[in-house]
């Protein structure tokens, strides 16, 4: 029963089409839409229509490794979606609209979406009427290949439930396309939970953190509650982190001692430090030092540029990752640690034989949801061992790396959107 | 505001004639269950491009040439001789009750036909190589759990530092 929706879907489309991924609908990634102009809605501007699809696609991008672009300038047998309004018979389509009530809209498997003018379509949080929106992702999910499903709170469900506020695509929504798509895979260009220190209506600090995904110019706030990205996302990096480099950054390191509590980005051969109070890079921070500095210049002996780092608090060191080597930085000697550099695969042991990211790493990552360093090079990542599991296992390494497993398996949804729907 | 174009906003709300006929009694149940695939699965597959002075004449509503009214009722009376209790009607009526969540009576009674005339997408439940209905089960859900957190500083949550696009 558990694998019931699998095998569903598997079987009905190795009917119809086997991609290379198996059962997978369209068999490229990147699909062109379009409103089409003699089926403008009588009910809503029209850039009130492309911007309600344009979400709409956007949602279903946001949760699989598909990407649309709305595409007003090719012909029109180049674009595979097609949207359009009508009323009773319509657009040349076999199923006649029944008026206003009852049947909204109708979708084509692989192909066209129609919406029936008679109906009183509303733009989002409008709260009356019927959400453009809400129908227009639930026939989405039919032109990419989702039939009808009953579960309470999927959009796939045939009748319509006046719009709650902001509707997302819940779990089974996200299972059901990337069964017939596979997961959101890639590299990343670091990954960190940045900490902030909070003033609770008593007066107390309290210090809380976020994780952030960030991949060439744009990220994601991973909810790890959630096991998911917050909804809406990704962003662009220069939106939500202002100051820093706006096409990504190697690293993210921060330095949090009793005496130092210093945020860093690296780039290339330079660095900014990381003003988290007031969100922004500092320009002179209260030693004086103006930003962006040299990374030979605030960590001499450090090559540039890193692949990746990350800052130890357990021997108050920073780790600059760069090809197969690791620089181990003294943070309170300001200086390179004795018989740095060293290899990767020595500084961090394989735990299985053979099974080691060797070089060129991604990310390194200390999860305080996890409690546990991450290596992440691809799509995969290796976990370090964890002091606990010392105690447990004595036979393991100090800091091994236990064998790879998928990112994409550990968290979730971490999905590109096209970079027109960025903007 | 709907956009109109006539001073008396009389094309704002459709004419009558341009309202969605409701389900009432068991004959327009029947082409209901027959259309969206209880009775008999539906073939449902996009009909070949038209040329576009085909496209022009699309305003012309044509009744009586509906595939579906026709061929459904048609089909549905040789089979059931024009009685609307037979066992296909209470089986397919029932499937629907049951999806939709509804006490499966076998009865057409209030609660199926508030559910029949419900606004809803018109792409059938029962497609034809599609047979069954999507249930996925909940337990499925366990995939995505992660270790429970253990450290110290608590997860920021409900908290938007990051300007979010929605």
């Amino acid at each position: 029963r558990k694998r019931h929706l699998v095998e569903l879907v598997r079987k009905s489309r190795q009917k119809r089409e086997a991609g290379e991924w198996g059962h997978m609908a369209f068999s490229k990634s990147v699909l062109r839409w379009r409103l089409i102009g003699e089926g403008y809605s009588s009910q809503l501007s029209v850039d009130d229509q492309r911007y309600i699809f344009r979400l709409a696609f956007r949602m279903w991008s946001e949760v699989s490794p598909l990407e649309f672009v709305e595409d007003l300038h090719s012909p029109l047998e180049e674009i595979d979606i097609r949207l359009g309004f009508g009323t009773g018979r319509h657009l040349g389509c076999a199923q006649r609209f029944d008026g206003a009530g009852r049947e909204f809209a109708h979708a084509w498997f692989l192909g066209d979406i129609h919406f029936d003018d008679d109906e009183h379509f509303t733009a989002p949080n409008t709260g009356n009427g019927i959400s453009l929106l809400k129908v227009a992702v639930h026939e989405i999910g039919h032109v990419l290949g989702l039939p009808h499903i009953y579960r309470a709170g999927s959009i796939m469900q045939p009748s319509y439930l006046p719009q709650d506020a902001g509707f997302e695509l819940n779990w089974l929504d996200r299972k059901a396309i990337q069964n017939l798509y596979g997961g959101c895979k890639g590299r990343f260009s670091t990954v960190f939970d940045w900490i902030r220190k909070e003033k609770t209506q008593y007066g107390e600090v309290v210090v809380r953190f976020n994780t952030y995904f960030m991949r060439d110019g744009w990220y994601w706030l991973y909810e790890n509650r959630n096991n998911r990205t917050r909804y809406g996302d990704p962003v662009s990096v220069p939106v939500g982190w202002h100051g820093i480099p706006a096409a990504g950054v190697d690293a993210y390191v921060h330095v949090w001692t009793r005496k130092t509590d210093a945020a860093y980005f690296f780039r290339g051969t330079q660095y900014w430090r990381y003003d988290s109070e007031s969100d922004q890079v500092f320009s002179r921070d209260a030693d004086g030092q103006r930003y962006p500095r040299l990374i030979s210049e605030g960590f001499p002996g450090v090559p540039s540029p890193v692949d990746t780092a990350y800052y130890d608090r357990r021997d108050a060191h920073i780790y600059f990752f760069r090809g197969s080597m690791v620089y181990r930085f003294d943070v309170r000697a300001n200086r390179l640690a004795a018989g740095s550099p060293k290899k990767m695969t020595e500084l961090f042991p394989a735990v299985a034989a053979g099974d080691h990211p060797v070089a060129k790493l991604d990310a390194a990552y200390f999860s305080y949801t996890h409690n546990a360093l991450f290596l992440l090079k691809g799509t995969s990542y290796w976990r370090v061992v964890g002091s606990r599991e010392r105690r447990l296992k004595a036979w393991l390494p100090y800091n091994g790396l236990l064998p790879r497993r998928e990112v994409d398996q550990q968290w979730f949804d971490i999905c590109d959107v096209h970079v027109s729907s960025l903007k | 505001e709907k956009i109109f174009h006539r001073r008396d906003h009389s094309d704002v709300v459709p004419p009558s004639s341009r309202q969605a006929t409701l389900i009432t009694d068991t004959d327009t149940a029947e082409q209901f269950l027959f259309k969206y695939g209880f009775i008999k699965a539906v073939k449902w597959e996009e009909p070949p491009a038209q040329s576009t002075d085909m496209l022009l004449d699309a305003d012309t509503v044509l009744e009586d040439t509906d595939p579906f009214v026709q061929e459904g009722a048609s089909l549905f009376r040789s089979s059931s001789g024009g009685t609307s209790q037979s066992p296909d009607f209470i089986q397919a009526l029932r499937e629907f009750q049951q999806v939709s969540g509804l006490a499966v009576t076998g009865l057409f009674d209030d609660a199926t036909k508030v559910a029949m005339n419900k606004p809803r997408c018109g792409v059938p439940d029962k497609e034809e190589d599609l047979v069954e209905t999507t249930e996925a089960s909940s337990t499925a859900q366990d995939l995505n759990e992660t270790s429970t957190y253990n450290g110290t500083t608590p997860e920021l949550y409900n908290h938007t530092p990051k300007p979010a696009t929605r």
